[in-house]
């Protein structure tokens, strides 16, 4: 999850704004 | 999202067509010269936000979204680039011998081998062809979309009788919108299916193209794209 951060925070959440 | 082109009675399939992602466009930087490194740079910025399209699409799938978090990810880690090619390979029906990439972002094959996309060029223009000779339609490109991304034989599943599950779910709703529309060729639901080996094969090819293009270092890669790609290393 650590290395896969995006993806783990976008299934999550939403839409970080760091992509 | 776009409108249904046909009405069908099944659920899934006309959910899938109402979720479907709108148009895309290419944001090419204009300060960069014409070159390769413009084509790559503006290839690789609007794969990064084709992902990010991806990823909220994924989440309208039916079943998806009921899938445990760390299966969710496995998937998708596993079948983003066929989602993407098969996206790409749609909206190509129509052109000739060009990629579209997105509506205002086609790639000729001159400009695929001077930016050395010429083997995935080539590679992507043979399922083009494929699916032209199909007639493959909305409704079809939608569901093996879903399908792709259902079946993308991730090796670290947890729950592998949910992700069956939804597979069986897609697999029904293909054979439906088959025997409704396409009632003059029982076999048309087996040889979409059929195409999704050479899906496979053109995505891997996309994805070594791309991790060669990040170990050059020449081109900026956004993060989410980046990890996409670590996923597949």
């Amino acid at each position: 999850t650590e290395r896969h951060k995006i993806l783990h925070r976008l299934l999550q959440e939403g839409s970080p704004s760091d992509i | 999202h776009s409108l249904p082109g046909k009405k069908t009675t099944n659920k899934v399939v006309s959910h899938l067509v109402l979720v479907e992602p709108g148009e895309i466009y290419a944001s090419p930087d204009l300060n960069l010269p014409d070159s390769d490194l413009r084509t790559l740079t503006t290839l690789c910025e609007l794969i990064n936000r084709e992902l990010l399209i991806t990823i909220g699409w994924a989440k309208h799938v039916p079943g998806f979204s009921v899938l445990s978090l760390a299966d969710q990810m496995s998937l998708l880690q596993s079948a983003w680039m066929e989602v993407l090619v098969l996206g790409i390979v749609y909206r190509s029906l129509e052109m000739d011998n060009e990629l579209a990439v997105a509506e205002n972002f086609l790639l000729s094959r001159e400009e695929c081998r001077s930016s050395g996309l010429l083997n995935l060029h080539s590679v992507l223009l043979q399922l083009v062809r494929k699916y032209r000779k199909t007639k493959l339609d909305k409704e079809e490109f939608v569901t093996l979309k879903a399908m792709a991304l259902a079946n993308s034989d991730s090796s670290s599943i947890e729950n592998v009788e949910a992700v069956l599950n939804l597979q069986d779910r897609l697999h029904e709703a293909l054979q439906d919108y088959e025997r409704e529309h396409h009632a003059e060729d029982p076999h048309r639901s087996g040889k979409l299916l059929m195409t999704l080996p050479l899906l496979r094969q053109t995505a891997n090819e996309a994805v070594r193209t791309f991790c060669q293009i990040r170990l050059e270092g020449r081109i900026p890669m956004h993060k989410l794209f980046l990890e996409m790609l670590e996923a597949k290393m």
